[in-house]
C-alpha cells in the first residue's frame, strides 16, 4: 500500500511541508 | 466531566480547520451575500469571461504567506503538469475544458494536502497503523472535498480560487461533455447539505467523522478507528445539540448524507477514468492518481 501511495505516505510522514516528488 | 472533553474535542478540531482550511464557511457566505468589504468575486458566465477570468486570476496572488509557499512548492514538484498546462494555454478555444480541468486538479492536490493535516490532527489518528492512514485518506478525502464544496455553492454557482472568482452553474453546464457533467451532481448534494445550516465548527467535526469510517476497503485494524470515530461522533452530537437545538433530527440526517456521498464519489471516478480515456491530452496529476486508482 505504500509502494502505491507514495505521496499520500509522504504527506502523511512530513509535517506541512508540501510533497517533494 | 466527559461532556467537557467532547466539548475540548470539537475545539481542538474547530481550531485545526481554521488553521487548514483557507476559506471557511463563514467567508464564502458572506461573499456570496456580498457582505464583504473586499472586491465582489469576478464573475465567469461564458467562454469570454472564462479567459478573462484566467488572467484574472494569473494576476492575483493566494491568501496567506502560507499557502502561497505551499502552493508554490507543489506546483514546482508538480512540474510536468505545469509544463503542459503551460502549453495548452497556446491553444485554441477547444482546449478551455481541459485547461480548466487541469487548475481543478491542481488545487485539488492542494485541497488533498489541507485535509491531510486537518485528518493528522484528530486526536489518535496519526498513531493508527500508516498503512490504515493511507487507506482512509485515500477513500475519505474525495468525500470530504465534495463536503468542502457546499459552503462555496448556491444553486447558481460556486465560489473556485479561494473565492476570487464565481462560477455560474448554466456555464459548467454548457461545456462539452463530460466535463458538464461533473460538478451538476455536487450543486445537488450542495444545495440540500446546505438546508442543514451547519457552521464550521459542525464541519469540523462532520469531517472527522468521515474520515474516521472504520468501513473503507483494506483496513487491517478497524476497531482502534471505530473507536475514534465513536468519540468524535459524540462531540458531533453533543455540538449539534447545542448549536442547533431546534434542529430535529439533524445528527440523523447528517449521517444519512454519508451515504449519498459515496454514490456520488463512485460516479466521480467514473467520470474522471472516462475524460483519461477520451481526453488524449489530459494526464492527472500524480496524487489524484494514487487516491483514484483501484478506489472503486
Amino acid at each position: 500500500l505504500k509502494e502505491k501511495h507514495k505521496i499520500l505516505h509522504q504527506l502523511l510522514q512530513n509535517s506541512t511541508s508540501p510533497v517533494d516528488l | 466531566p466527559e461532556a467537557a472533553d467532547l466539548r475540548a474535542l470539537s475545539r481542538h478540531l474547530y481550531e485545526a480547520y481554521l488553521k487548514y482550511f483557507p476559506l471557511t464557511k463563514a467567508k464564502a457566505r458572506a461573499i456570496l451575500s456580498g457582505k464583504t468589504a473586499d472586491n465582489a468575486p469576478f464573475v465567469i458566465h461564458d467562454m469570454k469571461s472564462l479567459l478573462e477570468g484566467e488572467q484574472f486570476i494569473n494576476c492575483k496572488q493566494i491568501p496567506t504567506p502560507e499557502h502561497q509557499q505551499q502552493m508554490s512548492a507543489l506546483t514546482v514538484a508538480h512540474g510536468g503538469l505545469s509544463g503542459a498546462h503551460q502549453g495548452l494555454e497556446c491553444n485554441i478555444l477547444d482546449a478551455v475544458e481541459l485547461r480548466f480541468f487541469h487548475s481543478c486538479q491542481s488545487r485539488s492536490a492542494e485541497a488533498v494536502r489541507e485535509v491531510t493535516e486537518f485528518a493528522k490532527s484528530i486526536p489518535g489518528f496519526i498513531e493508527l497503523d500508516l498503512n490504515d492512514q493511507v487507506t482512509l485518506l485515500k477513500y475519505g478525502v474525495i468525500e470530504v472535498l465534495i463536503i468542502m464544496m457546499a459552503p462555496l455553492m448556491n444553486k447558481d454557482g460556486t465560489l473556485i480560487a479561494y473565492g476570487q472568482i464565481f462560477m455560474t452553474r448554466e456555464f459548467l453546464k454548457s461545456l462539452r461533455k463530460p466535463f458538464c457533467q461533473m460538478l451538476e451532481p455536487k450543486f445537488e448534494f450542495s444545495v440540500k447539505f446546505n438546508t442543514l445550516e451547519l457552521d464550521d465548527s459542525d464541519m469540523a467535526l462532520f469531517l472527522a467523522v468521515v474520515i474516521l469510517s472504520g468501513d473503507r476497503p483494506g483496513l487491517l485494524n478497524v476497531k482502534p478507528i471505530e473507536q475514534l470515530q465513536e468519540t468524535v461522533l459524540h462531540a458531533l452530537e453533543l455540538q449539534l445539540k447545542l448549536n442547533h437545538p431546534d434542529s430535529l433530527q439533524l445528527f440523523a440526517k447528517l449521517l444519512q448524507k454519508m451515504t449519498d456521498l459515496r454514490q456520488i464519489v463512485t460516479d466521480h471516478v467514473h467520470l474522471i477514468q472516462l475524460l483519461k480515456k477520451s481526453e488524449m491530452e489530459m494526464c492527472l496529476h500524480p496524487l489524484l492518481q494514487e487516491i483514484i486508482k483501484d478506489l472503486y
